[in-house]
């Protein structure tokens, strides 16, 4: 499991855009290394050749371990701005939502040691108060001028790193505020952890590493041009099954959209854990590999249904392949696609999954 | 009739 909260940190260096969680990694280990990553669209050519600097700055073991850290954050916060300062808005929503004392409770109630710990760690003098310091630090990050400012950007990572690691520090913090305060802080944990990983790495593995994107099938736009009443109703009515009508479905899902005038055009994708996880079967299975054989993968975003149930399928075709994903949410999302040449009995097993989901919302409805 | 194309399909799934 660290493993995989390591790969999952190392896949948000990799989200170049806001919204767009999308970023998958992957580390596989046999005397020799290869990572490989994909997104849910090919990548740029400047975001492959920021991976690659990525790894460079992490390997160049002549330098010291903080210059290290300084020119990979400065690659970072220049290439995931956006992401960063989305970050940033939602601790500061945050402090929006709770009262003037901004969710941090006052450290008069804890231990004095444990005070004398947390302060010790965080850098602060034993005359200042710990509550009066996270609130200067939650104010200077509020105007939004500053967010402008790489140097900005990367103190506020830092700093919110550092209020992160501590265990006590919930104590302290509000633990929405704090959870959302430890995401920004994700970022110079992914450096340090990059760092310490590669710094493991016997020299002669470091050179032969393998750094590689395993590219989707460009993402493809598609027209809806049905209601989703209309095609629960067409699905029914073709396999001669009762129709539930449009009241009884509302009634059932009052969250379902009003039928809008025009089209819904769709993106379709294939996500990026489907994927990679194709790729090293295959790769697994053209070398007949049948030894048992652990795959890890880490992803920057959750786990979708559907990414779920194709995961499943792999699973049971080949059950000496174990694959490990972290985070799951369950969501349902529009667009998904399978990979280019699935075979057949996992595309089957994945269309009958979004049968039933149709079959249990018409039963429903009825 | 033909059946709802599976895109399709998602798409409904994915608004109720």
């Amino acid at each position: 499991s660290k493993h995989l909260v390591l790969l999952d940190l190392l896949a948000l260096l990799l989200v170049t855009e806001a919204k767009s969680d999308v970023a998958a990694t992957m580390l596989r280990t046999n005397g020799s290394m290869k990572f490989f990553y994909s997104k849910n669209r090919p990548f740029t050519d400047s975001e492959n050749k920021y991976v690659r600097t990525l790894f460079n700055y992490a390997s160049e073991t002549n330098r010291s371990v903080a210059d290290r850290y300084t020119n990979l954050m400065a690659a970072i916060v220049d290439k995931c701005q956006k992401k960063i300062k989305s970050r940033i808005s939602k601790v500061l929503r945050r402090v929006r939502e709770l009262s003037t004392d901004r969710g941090i409770h006052s450290e008069d109630r804890l231990p004095l040691e444990l005070v004398e710990k947390l302060k010790a760690k965080l850098g602060i003098g034993p005359e200042q108060s710990l509550k009066n310091r996270l609130i200067s630090w939650l104010d200077y990050l509020s105007p939004a001028q500053r967010l402008k400012d790489p140097e900005f950007l990367r103190y506020a990572i830092v700093t919110a790193h550092s209020i992160g690691i501590p265990s006590d520090i919930n104590l302290l913090i509000d633990q929405k505020l704090l959870r959302r305060i430890r995401k920004l802080g994700d970022y110079m944990g992914a450096v340090t952890q990059l760092v310490g990983e590669v710094d493991l790495l016997p020299p002669q593995v470091l050179q032969t590493l393998v750094i590689q994107e395993v590219p989707p099938p460009p993402p493809d736009r598609i027209v809806i041009e049905k209601t989703s009443v209309e095609i629960v109703e067409q699905w029914a009515r073709n396999r001669h099954i009762e129709e539930p009508t449009e009241t009884n479905l509302r009634i059932q899902f009052p969250s379902l959209p009003q039928p809008l005038s025009q089209q819904n055009t769709i993106t379709r994708s294939v996500h990026c854990e489907c994927t990679l996880i194709t790729k090293i079967v295959d790769d697994l299975v053209q070398q007949g590999t049948s030894p048992l054989v652990t795959l890890e993968v880490g992803v920057s975003k959750s786990l979708c249904n559907l990414c779920e149930v194709f995961m499943g399928s792999v699973k049971k075709r080949y059950p000496n392949i174990t694959i490990m994903v972290s985070t799951h949410h369950g969501k349902n999302v529009s667009g998904w696609r399978l990979p280019p040449l699935t075979p057949l009995e996992i595309s089957r097993e994945v269309e009958d999954h979004i049968n039933s989901c149709i079959e249990e919302i018409r039963c429903k409805a009825t | 009739e033909v059946p709802p194309t599976l895109d399709e399909m998602i798409f409904a799934i994915s608004q109720i």
